[in-house]
């Protein structure tokens, strides 16, 4: 089954 | 100093009902701009990001940045003593350590006013790159949240397909399988009802339902709701408010299979 991605993967510190 | 006035109470009501039960503690970082918000679950799944526009209260003074640590929960019990219709007044000092906020009914002389602490919290600010999606689809967020619960019944996760065709929702379970799909779809009478997809490129990703059944607590906030999508980045979730105002969320995709 799929694995859930993390929002911190995407978007990191400004 | 901050005071910030805003016509009705419902607005804040609306939205602190719609993000409490995804984010606990936050940040409201108020300065002459506005009031805003950005705060990511516990499991580092979903991130909220709330704008309200200086232009959203009248009137709206803040002098200096000041951060108000807020538990939503607590935030929560006090908005249950505002009337929806009431004016709600926020009010804190430059250095505070209580927001205060002042209920009042048009109606009637009734003012109420409460003090809620605030905490320190220190949370990490997340950089959103700008971003040209591959596909913007716009729908009634009645529709869009009548399909997340739809779908839950079946599945845990659905895929949100998009192509020239329109947009495909559709899930497996353990039961069966289901799928929604909408097509452009313009109504003059009822611009609510609209269905408009804009496509660069087709776009197939899957996400948690949990989430956006979640997320569609905000759907009393705007009729339409905003899904923008691209490939392998976050799913952005609108919900548009006056004054160009908004509540987002950022649901991270799930990966592989």
């Amino acid at each position: 089954t799929a694995g859930q991605g993390s929002i911190t993967s995407f978007f990191g510190a400004p | 100093m901050l005071e910030a006035r805003l016509e009705q109470a419902n607005l804040l009501k609306k939205v602190v009902d719609a993000i409490k039960d995804l984010v606990q503690d936050c940040n409201f970082d108020c300065n002459d701009s506005g009031i805003a918000l950005q705060a990511m679950d516990n499991s580092h799944v979903a991130l909220v990001s709330m704008m309200l526009k200086s232009e959203s209260f009248s009137p709206f003074r803040c002098d200096r940045n000041i951060a108000l640590g807020i538990n939503l929960t607590s935030l929560t019990k006090v908005l249950r003593a505002a009337q929806n219709e009431d004016i709600l007044t926020l009010k804190a000092e430059d250095a505070p350590d209580v927001v205060n906020l002042v209920f009042e009914s048009a109606e009637s002389d009734r003012i109420s006013e409460y003090d809620i602490k605030l905490m320190d919290i220190d949370q990490e600010h997340l950089g959103i790159p700008e971003t040209e999606y591959a596909a913007t689809i716009s729908m009634p967020s009645a529709e869009f949240q009548r399909i997340c619960r739809d779908l839950m019944a079946l599945s845990e996760s659905v895929s949100i397909e998009c192509s020239k065709e329109g947009v495909k929702f559709a899930c497996q379970g353990d039961i069966g399988s289901g799928s929604v799909t909408l097509r452009s779809h313009t109504n003059v009478d009822k611009p609510e009802m609209n269905v408009e997809i804009d496509l660069t490129e087709p776009v197939s990703l899957t996400f948690s339902l949990k989430y956006l059944v979640g997320f569609c607590k905000a759907s009393s906030l705007s009729g339409q709701v905003k899904l923008c999508l691209s490939n392998e980045v976050p799913l952005l979730v609108e919900y548009a408010l006056a004054n160009n105002s908004y509540l987002r969320f950022y649901l991270a995709p799930k990966i592989g299979d």
